[in-house]
């Protein structure tokens, strides 16, 4: 089974 | 004083018939540039990211004297478009402070005018950076095609593993009543551009993501001929429609992890 990301982690907050 | 005349309504239509369902409300942030959305979806799984260029030809005239926001419900806003025709010059305006967004449709003969107001709204919403990426891969493909595997696959699963490699693309589901894969070659021999698949590759790269989010992405189907799929092992998927004159409609999508 795979979970599902988030994008958080992936973008800089402004 | 804000005023964008778009030439085609048809694209503005099409562009907010693709994000509706995913994006409920959004800012249009709007500056001498152009007008830039971004959105994410309310799971923080999906975001768009619109950008409309002034300089372009899909512009007759473009004038924003000062940076503004338009805080607007996207739901709304396709009713409102729904009242153009898909020949109608659509001008957008709104005030330097504004409240309101007034979209004035113009047939192509001129002989009928439509002009409808919507309230504008406040929306909080967090300004993400987009990291500069160099991706593994970058695929290249019918926006037809595209939409025909996601729909395809998404009845027997609810990911899809995505496999680039030098011979080209795979796309895999897995599911509890059946499995499928549709083996997509690079194409040299074809005529058209539109109609090729193409797979730049630095790196081969083996990812999962949820249909749900992809089939909802090819709403925006209709607005290119071509869609571009960049992808980099654990990190989140980029869906480009080119948006001929004007821009592009990008989708970002997180991927699916082991556990």
């Amino acid at each position: 089974n795979k979970l599902q990301a988030s994008l958080n982690p992936f973008f800089v907050h402004k | 004083m804000f005023e964008a005349k778009m030439l085609q309504s048809s694209v503005l239509k099409k562009i907010i018939e693709s994000l509706k369902d995913l994006f409920a409300d959004a800012n249009f942030d709007c500056s001498s540039s152009g007008i830039t959305l971004q959105d994410m979806d309310s799971s923080h799984v999906a975001l768009c990211y619109l950008k409309l260029r002034s300089d372009e030809e899909g512009f007759e005239d473009y004038r924003c004297d000062r940076n503004i926001t338009l805080g607007v419900n996207l739901g709304l806003m396709s009713k409102i478009l729904k009242c153009a025709g898909n020949d109608d010059v659509v001008t957008l305006r709104a005030e330097d402070e504004p409240n309101i967004l007034t979209f004035i449709f113009d047939s192509k003969n001129s002989e009928r005018v439509s002009k409808y107001d919507i309230k504008l709204m406040e929306i909080d919403s967090e300004l993400l950076g987009i990291p500069d990426t160099d991706y593994s891969c970058v695929v290249k493909m019918p926006s037809h095609e595209f939409q025909r595997i996601c729909s395809n696959l998404s009845q027997l699963g609810d990911s899809v593993t995505i496999d680039c490699h030098k011979e080209g693309v795979d796309f895999k589901v897995a599911g509890e009543q059946g499995s499928g894969a549709i083996k997509l070659k690079q194409t040299t021999s074809v005529d058209k551009e539109e109609d090729q698949v193409t797979v730049q590759l630095n790196e081969p790269v083996t990812q999962s993501f949820a249909l749900k989010f992809l089939c909802a992405f090819t709403k925006a189907t209709s607005l290119s001929d071509t869609v571009n799929l960049s992808l980099t092992q654990d990190t989140p998927v980029v869906v480009e429609y080119p948006i001929a004159q004007h821009g592009y409609l990008r989708f970002y999508l997180a991927p699916k992890i082991e556990e």
